[in-house]
């Protein structure tokens, strides 16, 4: 069970430096177990700096630096075990147009590597115009939804009507 | 275990019977606020054994069956179907022997939900466990619904730490 | 003190079910005190439906419907007693376009209203086009901030570069 | 009471003197992540008395003077100043005879930090009751930092009942 988790702690942190530094361009950051000697008492703390920027603890940085230093352990975590499908609901709500460009680069690199299916639901324009393929949700008929396979015309043009 | 399709009947806002591709690559779902997309994502959760109701943004599992709208009356069934490939034979248990799998999960209101697969009624923990192997699952780290990643980042290490037994 | 909560909060639920109705462009909301007979000690419940939906309870609505409902009830408090400036960091960031046109109307009215100044920090393009004035905040220096005064075409570059 | 400008010396991203000028409408803040919005909108809040370095997303309230960065060493003083104009005449305490007012909050780094108005030093209460009586301050509804829509719609009613108690 310790060592495990051990083994788990280590391999997640390799994945999440690197997939920091790919999120990032560069910076440097790394997981710690804390507050306790028994890891599986401990807690787990995120340090962090992104390029150019002092060594912090997760809370100092932004928000937009926050969810993407939240991605990159998310798919540390992912990567240690990848499942056929992946879903992402808006994860990109917070993030600049440079950093969804970065954030698209990586999950389309995750897509070819580990064949995982993606399903990305999102309001970015930047994200839909890198999809393979978009499906458009509407409700012509007020409360009950609908589904259509639309391009990134249409798309863009769903965003802006309701 | 390759994800095909997801049919959705009665779920939430998606009353009519409604078919989600999923193919290789990059899927995109967009539309307006309150259209019905988390839905989609809590479909496919519910579907894989997804067992609290909070989770689903509701106070009992009945709230996830189309609850009326203007002119329709509410409906009293719900059913979400996922359709999966086996191209590896790599399954546990007496499903291994099909080509393709579809998963199903239906609920009746006020009289209790019941999981499918290929038709054969199962109990909740082989769907788990199906899942589950595939490192996958209603609580694997790869669904990450609407707000999970505040979540994360306004986690108490203790907890953060518990997410980061999932990979163990 | 019991008395002047519940003047407090007749006058907020005025104001919340006009602003919902404003925001949503109609529908229903209300604000409800529960568990426990006396003010003081209640909770406070939010009820609404956006247009052509029933009646739920906050956590069953969509994140921007949540988000739209949630600024309902912040400037239904703010409406009991304006203040001279009000600051938004990133209130829009859920918000499809629709809802960020009318979440500037409102901002918009009540700016003439009260007289109150609005600072608004945004990413959203639509967000930007309705601003009298606009703030680029960059980093030439990395790790030190600048402040620069830009139009809306420098306001949109420095979105997508960092 | 109205707002002219805001300026900033060694306020965390801030290091050189900056000001913002306040105007009349709509004024807008742009940029990309981590570069230094939110850290204007918290020189704000703790200009005006804020007293919590969590709230500040600090460890402790020396995290907001410029911690250094690439080539620049680390400053020991951070300064933040309001500019306030008082064409009403109606606040309270001695400095109604002003028409201009500048309130500002310094900070000297493992020494604690001054409250100012007009130059003259006061008691951090001087400067809350100032804001507060004209229905403003660094815990008014008005000043809404990232994250708390989100915190207000999954707060417990009884959390949210205290936010009402604001406009009481
Ligand atoms: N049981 C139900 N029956 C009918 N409609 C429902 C039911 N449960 C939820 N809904 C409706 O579904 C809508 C929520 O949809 P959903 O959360 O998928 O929106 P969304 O597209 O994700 O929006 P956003 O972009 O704001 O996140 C709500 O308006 C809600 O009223
Ligand atoms: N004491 C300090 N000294 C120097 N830099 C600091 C200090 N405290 C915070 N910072 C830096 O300020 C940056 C955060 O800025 P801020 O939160 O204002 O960004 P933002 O523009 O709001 O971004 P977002 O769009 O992601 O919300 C962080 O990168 C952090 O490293
Ligand atoms: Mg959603
Ligand atoms: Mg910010």
């Amino acid at each position: 069970g310790r060592r495990r988790l051990l083994e788990a702690f280590t391999q997640v942190n390799d994945n999440f430096t690197s997939l920091f530094q790919r999120l990032f361009g560069g910076g440097e950051a790394s997981l710690k177990l804390i507050e306790s000697e028994d890891p599986l008492q401990a807690g787990l703390e995120i340090l962090a700096s992104p390029p150019g920027k002092r060594l912090q603890s997760l809370s100092l940085l932004s928000g937009g630096e926050q969810s993407l230093t939240a991605l990159a352990l998310l798919f540390a975590v992912f990567l240690t075990n990848p499942a056929p499908i992946c879903v992402l609901d808006e994860v990109d709500a917070p993030l600049d147009d440079i950093n969804v460009h970065r954030f698209c680069d990586l999950v389309e690199e995750l897509a070819k590597r580990s064949e995982t299916r993606f399903l990305i639901v999102t309001h970015h324009r930047h994200t839909m115009a890198r999809m393979d393929r978009l499906f458009g949700v509407t409700m012509p008929e007020r409360g009950v939804s609908r589904l259509v396979s639309v391009d990134l015309a249409r798309a863009e043009q769903l965003r802006e009507t309701a | 275990l390759t994800f095909r399709k997801l049919r959705l009947t009665g779920f939430k806002s998606f009353v009519e019977p409604t078919d989600l591709p999923i193919d290789r690559g990059l899927t995109g779902v967009v539309g307006p606020n309150g259209c019905g997309k988390s839905n989609l994502v809590e479909a496919l959760r519910w579907a894989m054994g997804e067992t609290s109701a909070k989770r689903m943004r509701g106070g009992g599992m009945d709230d996830i069956i189309f609850a009326g709208s203007g002119a329709r009356p509410r409906r009293d069934f719900a059913e979400v179907a996922i359709f999966l490939d086996n191209p590896a034979r790599d399954i546990p248990g007496p499903f291994n022997t099909y080509d393709e799998l579809v998963v199903s999960r239906s609920i009746t209101r006020d009289s209790g939900t019941a999981y499918r697969i290929n038709g054969t009624e199962v109990r909740a923990r082989d769907v788990g466990t199906l899942f589950a192997d595939s490192a996958t699952g209603s609580q694997s780290p790869s669904i990450v619904r609407q707000g999970r990643i505040s979540e994360i980042i306004s986690a108490k290490p203790i907890e953060r730490r518990r997410f980061l037994e999932e990979a163990a």
